[in-house]
């Protein structure tokens, strides 16, 4: 794992609670949003497993911690998304919060109704990027959640033990986390 | 094209037409400077392949691809390769997240 330079990180009191908001005007259209907002809940909740901190949805997007949305070309913040592929998304490192989709990938929730062969999942790009945004930069590990690339139709949702490392060097642990859990789960993401 | 790199062609062909596409992507990510080192004729200078090369190692070392110093397939696919827009920390050169910090 590594982290960004200077090492940032959420400094809040413990037990750390972070807020989400999805910006209402920047989302996409042919996904429901009640999939979208699962998505993400579970991918802050993989997270949360592993590190004392909870995230909530709230639906003040002017003081959410996080603020997600889905933009397309320049954007504002002199990273312009370039299309179909290519970036796919990007976050800032903390405390900015700032988690920006690209609006121009075909995002998948569920592969078995979402049939393009660009389709890029939603839930494994979300994953990744609250990494960043908790403050882990790019992983040389593979199988990595925090590892930079992600090819159309393919998942990502387990996170590795180097992302847990790197983490819980961050935050610390959660109280519940147990190292028998996340490795019943790539067990059973490698049977899978 | 970028979802399914086809690479049948040779690795000269590879450098000869996508070099400065590698180059843009190399500075995107933070791998090269932004700006072509020039000399005062506006000529590239003579340590740019130094630095393109240096680019590749780090490269392959931070994506964990074999450290060949060329852009051979597994490298050059890679780059085709959908990913973060987040700059790789380790490519030592400024990204968004240096400045905003």
């Amino acid at each position: 794992y590594v982290f960004f330079p200077g090492k940032p990180r959420w400094s809040r009191d413990v037990p750390m609670k972070l807020t989400y908001a999805f910006s209402k005007e920047n989302l996409i259209d042919y996904v429901n949003i009640s999939d979208i907002r699962a998505v993400f809940k579970r991918a802050f909740t993989k997270w949360g497993s592993v590190i004392p901190v909870s995230f909530v949805e709230t639906d003040d997007y002017g003081f959410a911690d996080i603020k997600i949305g889905f933009y397309r070309g320049d954007h504002g913040d002199g990273e312009p998304f370039d299309g179909v592929l290519g970036v796919l998304a990007h976050s800032f490192t903390p405390e900015s919060g700032r988690f920006h989709l690209d609006a121009a990938e075909r995002w998948a929730v569920d592969f078995k109704t979402e049939k393009s062969e660009v389709a890029v999942d939603l839930e494994s790009v979300a994953i990744h990027e609250i990494g960043h945004l908790l403050g882990l930069s790019h992983s040389s590990v593979k199988d990595a959640v925090m590892y930079p690339t992600l090819k159309p139709r393919d998942k990502k949702l387990d996170l590795s033990l180097d992302d847990v490392n790197g983490v819980q060097a961050l935050y610390g642990s959660n109280p519940n986390f147990t190292l028998s859990s996340l490795l019943e789960s790539d067990i059973s993401a490698n049977q899978a | 094209a970028r979802s399914t790199p086809d690479y049948t062609s040779n690795q000269t062909q590879i450098q000869t037409h996508n070099i400065s596409e590698i180059k843009k992507y190399f500075r995107r990510f933070g791998y090269l400077p932004l700006q072509d080192h020039h000399n005062v004729s506006g000529d590239t200078t003579f340590d740019e392949p130094l630095l393109f090369k240096s680019a590749i190692l780090r490269y392959q070392s931070n994506l964990g691809l074999p450290i060949t110093g060329k852009l051979d397939i597994e490298t050059v696919s890679m780059i085709m390769a959908p990913r973060c827009g987040v700059p790789d920390s380790d490519a030592s050169h400024q990204s968004m997240h240096a400045r905003e910090n």
